[in-house]
């Protein structure tokens, strides 16, 4: 689309620690990222910008080497070229950690003069990434990434790197970011965020970490390859013709020979479904015919008749024998260890009561809230994915980091989690204090809508309006449309007309999970949040009972 | 409802009871104005008049013998006109809203669902041996995305774009008999809203063959209109 920011990944609620920077003042990220781009003090893999105080620090490590901090108000940019570990076309973008040859020789550094002297150095290419011994493409080569080697009988090799996936696709196209957007037989794809002609439920916020981007062809749900709701009215959806990458696909963690998580990783040889029915051969069409076959998920191992997790299913499965029943999962030895056995208590048993609200800083909240304030679902603790961490159970083993329930292991102010959408690493969750109250009456139906009270807040306070115009401690606002003591142009009534920023009203013109602020007129102090009551709930409001519900689903 | 469990009483106070005028229970709806009762159009096919039927609201148990149980007759009928298996009653009088009777939260036009919400059925149908009859049971299930549902191992194209379908994969709890005309409602933020009316099955809680709904946010225009000039 044009924006400089379209080359970077960005992840809100961020924070790198210490990692080699450069610190600005900037009036927006996009003036950030050129301060990136013309970095010359070190090469800039990342930058952070906080909108409140416009700061801007250009970073020379990204995620992959440093440590990352959750914080609020923080938006971490990338450059994409360096969290690519593949590469696309002839690679002299490429800006990946490989540091072998495809025989799996060590790289020599391109700044070393031995034991090759090497025509292309970092000082005469400054612009190729020449950095440690990373594999790099500086001369266009059309075999893609090379490196001079550490074996003196060897000057160069070419190296093993995997393509992106953007002129082809490895395995079913999982992986698969290209811009293909017509179908197999022509059809031209309809957009992913767009409900028309076909409404469908492939919305790309529901599916953050699949790219659902424009109307590209794609594969979300673990089909045999991409494709895409199409934009012919008779048509609903159809698979489109992605070519194959003539290089390896990326070499895949070594497979397990027990069940960990959903088992996609699962290698072993069970062939037996959980009713005991023996598994049909994936390569075989009969009894029952099928899509799963070893053409179609060519990275999935469907070898023999073992039970495999090819799709996304919640467990390995396979189809069976048993011409009644057309597919089964399978019991597969759990690689997890066993937890100890409690021992035996004398007296009565007490049943553990889990409250769906926090007291004081939520730290000892237990309950299986999994959602965050926007609506965002959970990461589990102990995965890595989207979002790398060190809360886990075995760091924090007094926190409960079970599943993926909101927690506070670190005793910030209230329960969070990492959420599953990429972009966004960490949010609030959706609970209430066990202490707030909400007695007011008001006589009125439901459904109709109350007269708001100006000088409370509903959720984040987005949508305030009143009067407020002190801060929490006690600081006078200052005028959004001035620039005294606080110089600002990010938040201002002609930038956000939108936001009500009117005089010195408290607002809440980014959505600040923690409610309105604003810039004071402390000199010391930039900004800071208000203190604004939240306003009382109505009596009866659609689709909240007086009674808790069960909610015993079988997910 | 198939598996799943009995409910907290009054917990789903949107909940009602469909009934012959004999007092039979024999359908479910959702309360989504003081005065109109959402439904599936195949629980009405018995009789055309409005005397035929009775709601019964703020119940938890099928006998409704609660202090909090209210009874109102049906002043009117109105079925989608483009045979969608969806219903409006209209109460001869309005219900009154208590801790016991809440009206559920209808979708946004066209609003759809991507998968990933909590979404729960509610009923007082038929349990197929899974205990808890005569108390109102509820589940919870996954909505499953029309493309897959319309697999030929699933519903082999069965399910239209009007519908939606809900359930476990791997079976093991439904609706059932009984349920057709209730709720299938999704928590959003802190609140219900009512995505479905119980409409059909193959089977219940069959492996593969999750349950059907009427998929409500495609008949807001329909039921704003009906309920203003009515």
């Amino acid at each position: 689309q044009g924006s400089i920011l379209d080359s970077y990944v960005r992840t809100e609620g961020a924070w790198l620690l210490n990692p080699k920077k450069q610190t600005y003042k900037t009036n927006s990220k996009e003036e950030c990222a050129e301060r990136c781009e013309t970095e010359n003090k070190f090469t800039c893999r990342a930058f952070l910008f906080t909108s409140k105080d416009q700061q801007c620090l250009t970073l020379a490590e990204n995620t992959k080497t440093a440590v990352i901090f959750r914080r609020t108000n923080a938006v971490l940019y990338e450059k994409r070229i360096y969290l690519l570990e593949c590469k696309k076309g002839k690679g002299t973008d490429y800006r990946g950690t490989e540091a072998k040859t495809q025989k799996g020789v060590p790289c020599q550094k391109w700044a070393d003069n031995t034991p090759h002297k090497p025509n292309y150095t970092p000082q005469k290419h400054p612009d190729a990434g020449l950095e440690e011994n990373y594999c790099r493409n500086p001369d266009n080569d059309g075999k893609g990434p090379w490196c001079y080697t550490t074996d003196p009988a060897t000057r160069f090799d070419y190296c093993n790197i995997p393509e992106c996936e953007v002129e082809c696709m490895h395995c079913s196209g999982e992986n698969y970011h290209g811009v293909v957007a017509t179908t197999a037989s022509g059809l031209e794809c309809q957009r992913w965020d767009s409900q028309q002609p076909h409404s469908h439920g492939y919305l790309p916020e529901n599916f953050p970490e699949k790219d659902l981007k424009m109307n590209y062809c794609r594969n979300p749900d673990g089909e045999p390859r991409p494709w895409c709701f199409t934009t012919n009215p008779n048509k609903r959806w159809e698979f489109c013709d992605i070519p194959r990458c003539t290089t390896p696909p990326p070499v895949p963690a070594p497979g397990r020979q027990c069940l960990s998580g959903r088992g996609e990783d699962y290698r072993g040889k069970v062939s037996v479904t959980e009713s005991g029915n023996t598994c049909q051969h994936w390569s075989a069409q009969f009894p029952h015919r099928h899509a799963r076959t070893p053409e179609n998920y060519p990275c999935k191992s469907l070898e023999e008749n073992y039970c495999r997790n090819p799709d996304g299913e919640k467990m390995p499965w396979c189809y069976t024998t048993n011409r009644t029943a057309r597919w089964e999962y399978c019991t597969i030895p759990s690689c997890d260890e066993k937890e100890p056995d409690t021992p035996a208590v004398d007296g009565p048993e007490q049943a553990q009561i889990t409250e769906e609200c926090y007291r004081g800083n939520g730290v000892s909240y237990r309950g299986t809230t999994s959602f965050t304030v926007t609506g965002k679902k959970c990461q589990a603790w102990n995965s890595m994915s989207p979002h790398r961490h060190n809360k886990t159970a075995e760091q924090f083993p007094n926190a409960d980091l079970k599943q993926n329930y909101c927690r506070n292991p670190d005793a910030d102010s209230r329960p969070w989690c990492y959420t599953t959408d990429p972009g966004v690493r960490w949010e609030y969750c959706d609970l209430k204090r066990c202490d707030d109250h909400a007695q007011i009456t008001l006589p009125k139906p439901p459904q109709t809508t109350l007269e708001p009270n100006p000088d409370c807040i509903n959720g984040n306070g987005k949508d305030y309006h009143g009067t407020v115009a002190k801060t929490a401690r006690g600081r006078t606002c200052q005028d959004w449309s001035s620039q005294t003591p606080h110089s600002h142009d990010y938040f201002t009534p002609m930038t956000h007309p939108e936001a009500g920023l009117d005089k010195n009203y408290c607002r809440n013109p980014d959505g600040d999970v923690n409610g309105p602020w604003c810039y004071t007129t402390d000199p010391r102090k930039a900004w800071e949040y208000c203190d604004i009551p939240k306003c009382p709930p109505a009596q009866y409001e659609c689709g909240k009972s007086k009674f808790k519900q069960k909610l015993c689903a079988q997910r | 409802i198939v598996a799943g469990c009995i409910s907290h009483p009054h917990s789903w106070p949107w909940q009602i009871s469909l009934r012959t005028s004999f007092d039979m229970h024999f359908c479910g709806g959702t309360l989504i104005d003081p005065q109109w009762v959402l439904t599936a159009a195949h629980c009405l096919e018995k009789s055309s008049r409005p005397s035929a039927y009775k709601v019964y609201l703020g119940l938890h148990k099928e006998r409704a013998l609660e202090p909090s149980v209210q009874k109102r007759d049906v002043e009117k009928l109105f079925k989608e006109p483009h045979r969608a298996d969806i219903a409006l009653l209209k109460l001869r009088s309005p219900a009154v809203i208590n801790n016991y009777v809440i009206p559920v939260c209808l979708p946004k036009e066209n609003a759809v669902l991507g998968g990933r919400e909590e979404c729960y059925v509610t009923g007082w149908g038929d349990t197929k041996g899974t205990g808890g009859d005569g108390y109102l049971k509820e589940t919870g299930f996954p909505v499953i995305e029309n493309k897959i549902c319309n697999r030929p191992e699933f519903l082999n194209g069965r399910v239209k774009k009007h519908e939606l379908c809900a359930g476990n994969i791997h079976g093991g709890t439904d609706s059932c008999q009984g349920d057709s005309g209730g709720p299938l409602v999704c928590l959003d933020q802190d609140k219900f809203v009512q995505h479905g009316v119980t409409s059909w099955g193959l089977g219940c809680a069959q492996p593969m063959k999750p349950g059907v709904y009427v998929r409500v946010s495609n008949y807001i225009p329909w039921i704003k209109s009906i309920m203003e000039n009515n």
